[in-house]
């Protein structure tokens, strides 16, 4: 994503690490079912 | 603090849950006799009081209904499918107490569940879920009377409930030992600041509420405003996110990223598999844009706005290290409902007046991180540049598609049947009819030629 110029020039700082949640893989894409049930916490 | 009857003690009821957004808030109940000890999910999206029947891996107790002295086998088999998970149950009645809400004992339908799937979660420290919406949506059918019914009924107090959920800004999964209140009976003045501003409800099945609008960094989304309806909108105390659908979900992820002047993300993290870990130095929350929900105020001109700060839909997650510190993004998609979930709700003291059918917003007195609101609140605002109606039609005339296909149906069905007996009947009596068994010339003539 290309960010917009900003008067004040401030961008949300890159997250330091992006880390699985529930120990998938992590790539974001593919992830199985649990770790997508988990990433949705609830939903009853 | 209480009833203006006095028959009931509101202060009583403060902090009677417990958990966090990610497993649910549970209350705890005593279920037969001798009474055994249960915690149970508040579930505002569901109608059916179930308890796990019998032992689950998962699980540390279940409701013995063999060790009870006061239960009563109906043996009506109920399954319960939900957004996510299922059960199987039978039903049958007991009594139950809440050491801390009514005084008392009453007794309720419980199913006691005895299969299920993706339903009691590792790590959740309830037992079963106490469905607090209409009886439209109890299984097997309306005619078994919700929990909350039986309570208003038999401990004769006003029909109207309200809850305060207290996880802003705390780990979505931690120890699950964030507060929270379930006020039976009404409302308590000591859990939320300012007005309350209600918006009617939709249909009584589940809470169906009404947007208008949504908007991002102050800026309006500017959808049909019916896409914001597709095909529901509903407060749902046992969803943990805010689930928005599909095309309202791009919208608002696509206004983030504009209003946030994010430089690089994972499409991971706005899916839900991918924390973003940032050092406990950085504060991300001071770059994340507000979120705004519109709803109808119950002077249909007007409406008025409930107000998410990101400290609420970018969630610290339980996962972190020594010098970082781990988010979660609390907004999902849906393919079949907007769901005003546990990430909302945490910012607000919500009232379920079911006597007027309406659902009041209040700020919550516990919507704070930092010493700082997390949520905002305010109206009215017009409705002119919003169409009068933003329910979409297939929800609210469902029966009367329903007759109309079966209308249709029974009109086709009785059209190939007379086809039918046409083909069947036999040619020479056809014959019989059509010509009476005249024979005049031509007619003798003509079939003569065919043969």
């Amino acid at each position: 994503v290309s960010p917009p110029s900003a008067p004040d020039g401030s961008l949300v700082p890159v997250p330091v690490a992006l880390k699985p949640r529930g120990g998938g893989n992590g790539t974001g894409t593919g992830s199985s079912p649990e770790l997508q049930q988990e990433a949705e916490g609830l939903a009853l | 603090a209480s009833d203006p009857s006095g028959a009931v003690n509101f202060v009583a009821m403060v902090d009677n849950l417990q958990g966090d957004s990610g497993r649910g808030y549970y209350l705890e109940l005593l279920l037969g006799t001798p009474p055994q000890k249960l915690n149970i999910l508040v579930d505002t999206g569901s109608s059916n009081f179930a308890v796990a029947g019998a032992p689950n891996a998962d699980l540390t107790s279940y409701f013995n209904t063999k060790e009870s002295s006061t239960y009563k086998l109906l043996g009506t088999v109920v399954t319960v499918k939900y957004t996510q998970g299922s059960w199987i149950g039978t039903l049958g009645t007991d009594v139950v107490t809440i050491p801390k809400g009514i005084n008392g004992t009453f007794t309720i339908n419980i199913v006691a569940i005895s299969e299920s799937e993706n339903f009691f979660l590792k790590g959740v420290q309830w037992h079963g879920i106490l469905g607090l919406a209409y009886d439209a949506l109890a299984k097997p059918s309306s005619s078994v009377e919700t929990f909350f019914d039986s309570l208003v009924n038999q401990a004769n107090i006003p029909n109207i409930f309200s809850l305060q959920m207290c996880g802003a800004g705390l780990p979505v999964t931690g120890t699950g030992t964030n507060g929270g209140s379930l006020v039976l009976g009404g409302i308590e003045p000591s859990l939320y600041k300012g007005e309350i501003w209600y918006t009617p409800v939709e249909k009584e099945w589940y809470y169906q509420v009404e947007i208008l609008k949504l908007e991002v960094g102050g800026e309006n989304l500017n959808l049909d405003c019916k896409e914001y309806n597709s095909d529901k909108a509903i407060v749902d105390s046992g969803t943990t996110l805010l689930r928005l659908p599909e095309k309202v979900f791009s919208a608002v992820v696509g206004a983030i990223i504009q209003k946030s002047l994010i430089q690089e993300f994972s499409s991971g993290f706005w899916s839900g598999v991918q924390l973003a870990c940032w050092a406990k130095s950085e504060q991300p929350w001071t770059f994340f844009p507000e979120i705004s929900i519109y709803l109808r105020d119950e002077n249909s001109s007007r409406s008025f706005r409930i107000t998410i700060f990101p400290q609420l839909y970018i969630q610290p997650a339980f996962e972190t290290s020594q010098n970082l510190r781990c988010y979660r993004f609390g907004i999902s998609s849906s393919t079949n409902a907007l769901v005003i979930g546990a990430t909302v709700m945490e910012g607000f003291y919500v009232i379920f007046d079911r006597t007027q059918k309406r659902v009041g917003f209040a700020l919550s007195t516990c919507a704070e991180v930092g010493g700082s609101p997390v949520s905002g609140i305010d109206g009215p605002f017009e409705t002119t540049d919003v169409a009068s109606t933003c329910v979409s039609t297939i929800s609210f005339h469902e029966p009367l598609l329903w007759i109309v296909s079966y209308a249709l149906m029974s009109f086709c069905g009785l059209v190939l049947l007379v086809l039918i007996v046409l083909l069947l009947l036999p040619a020479r009596c056809r014959r019989h009819y059509s010509d009476n068994g005249i024979v005049n010339d031509e007619s003798s003539l003509v079939r003569h030629r065919w043969k």
